[in-house]
Formats: C-alpha cells, sequence, structure tokens
C-alpha cells in the first residue's frame, strides 16, 4: 500500500450526508461505497439514494438497522440505485418507490475484503473507499483527532455502527483511518473520524466490504 | 417519602438522623429519580445526608441518600428475578429562589464490587466511566456551558422538568467524555457534541445499528488481494 491515501481529494467521494434520527448508518456507508466503485469504473460521481433502501431493502429494517451484505443483494436484485435527488432522504422508512427507469447506477456482485489492515490499505489505494463496520464507543462525544480507545472499551465484538473509509494515512507518526460518517458535518472533524490504524481499534477490520461494479 | 433514621445501605450505616433542611431537597431528588416510573415500581428513600453551600444562584446542596429500589415481579420487563436492590446515590440540587434544579445524579448498588483497576478488565474500566466524584464548581461551570450548548445547537425542550433531566444528563455525559478522553491512547479529544444531552440508551437506539453485532448476513465471496501496483 502506498503510504498514505485519500479518495476525498481524486473526487470520489460524495459530500458528508446525514442520517438523523434513524439507525439507518448501513444504507450510507454501502450508497458511499458504491459511488467510489461507480466514480471509479465509470468517471462520474453521483450521489446516491439511501432512501431507496430503507423503503425497499426488505431484508434490513431501515431506521432499526440493516447490514451491507444485505444492502448490498438489494441493490442487485432492484436493478441499481436511483440518485439523492430522485429519491430524496426523508430519514424515516416509507412506500417502495424505486422505478427502474430512473437508476442509474448498478452493481454486479459484493465481496468481502481481508481482515489485515495493511491489505485493507492496499485494497483501497487500488479499488476505492471500504464499507466497514465498527463499535461507536466514545463517538458520541467525539470531536476530533485519532480515536484510540481502549481495547476492553472497544471490543470488535460489540460492532454497532457502520461506516466508510475514505482514506488512510499518517498524523505525527501516528497511523489512521480516515472514515467519512453519516451524522452532518456539524460532528467530529467536519463530518469524519480519524480512528487509530493497525491496531484492530473498534472491530475496524472485521466487517470489511464492496460492491463490484463491472 | 419515607425517611427512617436507620438506613440499611452497607455504606450508609454510620448516618445520623437527617437534618431538616435536607428532606426537601432529598425529595426533589427522590422526585426526579422516580420521574416516568410507574407507581409500584418507585424507589423510596431510606436515608439522606448531605450539606448545604450558599452559591451566587442560591443553595446548593450536595446529597448522599440511600435508596431502595422495589423488587421485579414482571418476568416480561426483569432480566433476572432480583430482591429489593439498595442504592447509593449522590445528588447535587440547586435551589434558586425556591426552585429545585437537579445538577448531577450518580447512582450505584451498594454491592458493587470494585477491582483494584491494577488489572485493565472491562469491569475495572467500565467502573471507572461511570464513577468518580464531581467538584461543586464543576456542577456550576457545567449549568453555563448547558446553556451555551443549548444555544450552540439550537435546542429547546417541552418543559421545566426535561430542561432539568437534560440539563443532568449534559453533566453526566461531560464527567463520561473526560474518562473517555483520559482513557484514549490516540491524540483524540472529546467533549461536546450535538449528542451530549441524549444518555448513551437514547443515543445507541436512536443512531445506532443493533444488528451489526446480531446478525452475521448474507455471506459475501472474498475479494482477490490486490497485486503490487
Amino acid at each position: 500500500a502506498p503510504p498514505e491515501w485519500d479518495w476525498r481529494n481524486k473526487g470520489a467521494v460524495t459530500n458528508v450526508k446525514n442520517q438523523g434520527m434513524c439507525g439507518s448508518c448501513w444504507a450510507f456507508s454501502v450508497t458511499g461505497n458504491v459511488e467510489g466503485q461507480w466514480f471509479l469504473k465509470q468517471g462520474t460521481l453521483l450521489s446516491l439514494s439511501e432512501q431507496e433502501l430503507l423503503d425497499c431493502d426488505k431484508m434490513d429494517k431501515a431506521c432499526l438497522g440493516g447490514l451491507p451484505s444485505n444492502a448490498y443483494s438489494a441493490i442487485k436484485n432492484l436493478g441499481g440505485l436511483e440518485t439523492e435527488e430522485d429519491y430524496s432522504y426523508q430519514g424515516q422508512m416509507q412506500a417502495c418507490n424505486f422505478s427502474a427507469e430512473k437508476a442509474k447506477v448498478y452493481i454486479n456482485d459484493s465481496v468481502e475484503l481481508s481482515h489485515n489492515e495493511q491489505k485493507l490499505a492496499a485494497w483501497l489505494a487500488k479499488k476505492g473507499p471500504i464499507s466497514v463496520a465498527i463499535n461507536a464507543f466514545g463517538m458520541q462525544f467525539y470531536r476530533h483527532g485519532i480515536s484510540r480507545p481502549l481495547r476492553p472499551l472497544c471490543t470488535p465484538w460489540l460492532i454497532d455502527h457502520a461506516v466508510l473509509i475514505v482514506g488512510y494515512g499518517n498524523r505525527s507518526d501516528i497511523p489512521f483511518w480516515a472514515i467519512k460518517n453519516s451524522w452532518g458535518t456539524d460532528w467530529g472533524e467536519q463530518g469524519y473520524y480519524y480512528l487509530h490504524r493497525g491496531s484492530g481499534a473498534c472491530g475496524v477490520n472485521t466487517m470489511a466490504s464492496s460492491a463490484v461494479v463491472e | 417519602a419515607p425517611a427512617p433514621t436507620k438506613p440499611r445501605g452497607a455504606g450508609a450505616e454510620a448516618w445520623g438522623p437527617p437534618s431538616p433542611a435536607l428532606l426537601e431537597p432529598a425529595r426533589f431528588a427522590l422526585e426526579m429519580y422516580n420521574r416516568d416510573r410507574a407507581p409500584g415500581t418507585q424507589a423510596v428513600l431510606r436515608a439522606v445526608r448531605g450539606r448545604v453551600r450558599q452559591a451566587d444562584q442560591g443553595s446548593l446542596y450536595s446529597l448522599e441518600a440511600s435508596l431502595e429500589e422495589p423488587p421485579c415481579n414482571d418476568p416480561t420487563v426483569c432480566q433476572l428475578p432480583v430482591s429489593k436492590k439498595t442504592l447509593l446515590c449522590s445528588f447535587e440540587i440547586l435551589d434558586e429562589l425556591g426552585k429545585h434544579m437537579l445538577l448531577r445524579r450518580d447512582c450505584s448498588p451498594v454491592d458493587t464490587k470494585v477491582t483494584d483497576g491494577k488489572n485493565q478488565t472491562l469491569s475495572s474500566v467500565i467502573s471507572l466511566l461511570n464513577k468518580g466524584p464531581l467538584s461543586k464548581d464543576f456542577s456550576m461551570q457545567m449549568l453555563s456551558v448547558f446553556k451555551n450548548f443549548l444555544t450552540t445547537y439550537n435546542r429547546t425542550y417541552e418543559s421545566k422538568e426535561e430542561t432539568q433531566w437534560r440539563l443532568s444528563i449534559f453533566i453526566n455525559n461531560m464527567v463520561r467524555a473526560q474518562k473517555i478522553q483520559a482513557l484514549d491512547q490516540g491524540t483524540a479529544r472529546y467533549g461536546i457534541t450535538k449528542f451530549s444531552d441524549l444518555t448513551e440508551e437514547e443515543f445507541r437506539t436512536i443512531y445506532l445499528n443493533p444488528l451489526l453485532r446480531e446478525d452475521p448476513g448474507k455471506k459475501m465471496r472474498v475479494a482477490k488481494p490486490v497485486g503490487d501496483p
């Protein structure tokens, strides 16, 4: 892996979004990944619809939570994702209003990624932003800097939040993952969370995945 | 609320009769503690001690109280069939022109076993996060910090009681953030965020995703590792 990488500088990442009072992080994590994959294959960055997943992905539970692996299947089975503009976010489940004619993006498959953070970094630099799930310990009060909670407090088996890794690097020799969150720009570092890289902090390496666009 | 002079809590055995001046703030603290609880599920006050200090905004009461929770008999609600539980609580209450405001509330069971803190076990660290003394000055400072929070995040609440409740959550959260800060091994800073007036339970329920830990989900094929660029 290169020593540092940031897909934000390369136009592969849309603006930070806000899930509101709804446990829909899984949808934002997945659309962020698909936005990146589509950009890398097609050269166009489109902001994609989370609301379509809340309404139409019947394997998941909208604001009560969901799984990226189910969401990839739903996108594939539905026939694609509409854009944010065409199917805008409401922050609560509504009747499915997906229209195949309006779908702008499709995926062919989804893959599970390595638990090795060095390999994850290499994959990210070559293939694009990665959907991950983490233990959100401390994030209620996070303001800035690189978070590295004590392991007993942020155990990898209590995963409860899905986010998107968009880059990595080092700050004063401390390695970090740059993580796009979905709690608006008035949280964290303009909506981003920086988590220690290389120690399996908060289970960041346990549920890494990506859509495949061919 | 009954206030017998003989406390049952192990840590409160030496307590004497409560000063009459403490009874009113103690009743207020108990009322706040039992807020939103149905009759029959409310804790009762067993003993109280404390002191009062005159502050700019009024009188500041620092109370230590022994509360007794009723036994839980409803199997659809109780996690375990438990007997009566005694709690030791510390409250800080501001009395401003006869109006009470709960600034701080910390309660823990009297039989809590605290580890020696040398081993970094989950229980010892959680204990550290949830307990610890607060100075009175800290609570007073928090009052003005809370007012700034309300302005910054444009918060309004439905009633004075709700505002008081949110203030006590906010203060507890600030203590919690300080302790998370102290235990962080990176460079992160923790403090006031737009979620600072939510209990941990509210935050988890509203913003997080419990399915991630409960359901393994659909098995995906494993990606091929990338080659050397």
